[in-house]
């Protein structure tokens, strides 16, 4: 058997191995890392959440989501590696051990894991979950698209056999539905930062409106101040804003949702391409990527540790 | 397992909103089975090997500039999955 040590961080790996690093880092940190399963996926595959936590009750809590896309392989390489500077960051850097002795964290390495199997088995190309849509022979929902935020506007589909069809109603997909329930009743998640690749984006509230967040003015200095750190170490270069002016209208978001929810760290981040790969981006970035991504993690918990609400 | 021999993904950089108008309209052809990866200018789309020619028609005869991102992505996904294999448990 393997450990966390030797475990290979720059290749990418099927979901049963994912779910094995996750079990071993618990194992080997018991009184830091626990896994908590929110619920099943459509496939029936459990929906796994990692929190690190150094004790307390209900503790104010950052969360952090790769993988909602199955095809964005690079950020579910990310999660593990994240999990991985976490445990070996508590008690050697002092900005994180400040966060966890007061706060919790909240990782879900793989949000889709039916649609990343799918892409390990099937097709690599595949994007939504697996869903079976009555009356249609396209499977699959966008599970990026099925938040009660803005549900059903522009930016989504109401066409089973698009990229980006929303679902027949939000909070449909059990995927969604789960951390929608978790979020709910622990109730004191502060930042929600969810991953997605690629396009070398961090991004804030809202997409489905272009009206703007109330805390717009903070959350784009925070922005700002993420994105700089993330080039200090390869000078790997970011645009930042709202969805809506940045990308395009996207409707039904996962993080439109929690700011409206009142989560006001509440961010999504597009990771790497920086040459021309896109979804394929080569294993030998994982790390650089993952690296760089986590200096403007450490800027957003950071922030939210620093300044409660 | 998907077989993306022959497909390629475009960059496709439209000069103003017309020609990102014009880049929309394949989407909605479904025959041509594209798959974009980026919506935002500018546009990445995965061309299969059956509508190469034609969205190439298409981008020329509308001048809207183009270049190949990936020529070849079955390429690419063998080298992921060769390297996935040298590396497995």
């Amino acid at each position: 058997a393997g450990n966390t040590d030797t475990f290979h961080y720059t290749t990418y790996h099927t979901l049963s191995e994912i779910y094995s690093f996750q079990d071993m880092l618990v194992a080997e940190n018991p009184k830091l890392v626990s896994k908590t399963v929110i619920g099943q996926s459509y496939e029936g595959r459990p929906l796994n959440v990692l929190k690190f936590s150094t004790g307390g009750s209900n503790r104010p809590a950052i969360w952090i989501d790769t993988g909602i896309h199955a095809r964005e392989w690079v950020t579910q390489a990310s999660g593990i590696v994240f999990a991985k500077k976490i445990v070996t960051e508590y008690g050697t850097d002092s900005a994180v051990t400040e966060i966890l002795n007061r706060m919790d964290v909240f990782l879900e390495m793989v949000v889709n894991p039916d649609g990343y199997h799918f892409t390990h088995t099937n097709n690599r190309m595949w994007r939504k979950n697996r869903k079976q849509n009555r009356g249609s022979t396209c499977v699959g929902v966008d599970l990026n698209r099925n938040w009660n935020a803005g549900f059903g506007g522009h930016g989504s589909s109401n066409n089973p056999c698009s990229e980006i069809y929303r679902g027949t109603r939000a909070h449909s997909e059990p995927e969604v539905k789960s951390i929608v329930n978790f979020v709910r009743s622990h109730g004191n998640i502060k930042a929600f930062i969810s991953i997605h690749s690629y396009s070398q984006m961090l991004l804030f509230p809202y997409g489905y409106t272009r009206k703007p967040a109330k805390d717009q003015a903070e959350l784009d200095q925070v922005a700002q101040k993420a994105i700089t750190a993330l080039a200090s170490l390869y000078g790997t270069s970011y645009r930042y804003g709202s969805i809506i002016t940045t990308i395009y209208q996207s409707s039904g978001g996962s993080i439109d949702w929690t700011y409206n929810q009142g989560i006001k760290y509440s961010y999504t981040f597009e990771l790497r391409d920086t040459g021309h790969f896109g979804f394929i981006l080569p294993a030998n970035q994982i790390v650089p990527t993952a690296n760089e991504t986590w200096l403007a993690l450490k800027v957003i918990m950071d922030h939210t540790f620093k300044n409660p609400y | 397992k998907g077989d993306f021999h022959g497909h390629q993904v475009f960059r496709i950089v439209p000069k103003d909103d017309v020609q990102l108008a014009l880049v929309r309209v394949l989407e909605d052809i479904l025959d041509l089975e594209l798959d974009f990866w980026r919506w935002v200018t500018p546009v990445d789309v995965r061309v299969p090997s059956h509508s190469l020619q034609v969205v190439k028609t298409y981008l020329e005869n509308h001048c809207i500039k183009y270049f190949t991102m990936i020529k070849d992505l079955q390429a690419l996904l063998d080298e992921e999955q060769r390297q996935m294999k040298s590396i497995a448990p």
